[in-house]
């Protein structure tokens, strides 16, 4: 700006150009702790929110009427539910989903779903979809995430409740030291469902056993 | 013990309803 002014904490993002004493520097790269610590000021740093950015693109798919999660299945041709971050960043730029977005807040989505060096997309596509319906349940009561104390009684109805809760289930039984390379026993799955809030009824436990039990 | 493939359940959450 023609004017100086005091920094804002906000000016501090990839790619942006700040000025010190009439010298112009970009700034190209960010440390892990700065970057931390600006994720956990989402207010202050809105291109550090990954929950703003998603909704962003959240409008954008449902605008489109797009449905991404088979567009990255299709890049991981290994079907390990993750893709490097070459692959990762293609895909979403093929979607054209990354236009309306600067560096930063690239970089905040890739930081996201990012473990060791893999790409965990089915977890960005759960947060899509759980936005999505956190959106169109605003106002209904009936849909929103409750306390403990309804049990939902059928499988569908539990699915639905455990979508509009913050918690992300995938991540979540990912990162567990109880759960195997995408499999659980029915006893912790419940133990952990339990541990975030929702407790199962019998008969959603039942559902759940008939439609997802594998041969050991 | 019931083994489940988590990620087929977690598939049917977080559908895609739009």
């Amino acid at each position: 700006s023609q004017q100086p002014r005091i920094f804002r904490p906000n000016d501090i993002y990839l790619g942006n150009v700040i000025s010190f004493n009439g010298n112009d520097f970009q700034i190209i790269e960010m440390d892990n702790m700065s970057l931390d610590f600006c994720e956990h000021f989402p207010d202050e740093f809105p291109m550090m929110d990954t929950f703003k950015i998603i909704g962003d693109m959240m409008h954008q798919i449902v605008d489109r009427r797009l449905d991404i999660r088979p567009h990255f299945r299709r890049a991981d041709t290994k079907r390990r539910r993750w893709l490097d971050q070459a692959v990762f960043v293609s895909t979403l730029d093929g979607l054209a989903l990354t236009a309306d977005l600067n560096d930063q807040e690239v970089l905040t989505l890739m930081r996201r779903f990012k473990d060791a060096d893999s790409y965990y997309y089915e977890e960005m596509c759960d947060l899509v979809s759980h936005v999505y319906a956190k959106n169109s349940s605003m106002g209904t009561p009936s849909t929103k995430s409750r306390k403990f104390t309804i049990i939902d009684s059928s499988l569908e109805a539990f699915k639905q409740n455990a979508r509009v809760r913050t918690i992300q289930w995938r991540r979540t039984f990912r990162k567990d030291p109880q759960t195997h390379d995408g499999f659980v026993t029915l006893a912790i799955l419940e133990k952990l469902f339990k541990k975030h809030g929702l407790q199962l009824a019998d008969a959603v436990v039942d559902e759940i056993r008939r439609t997802y039990e594998v041969d050991p | 013990s019931v083994v489940i493939n988590f990620n087929t359940l977690c598939d049917d959450i977080y559908i895609c309803d739009w």
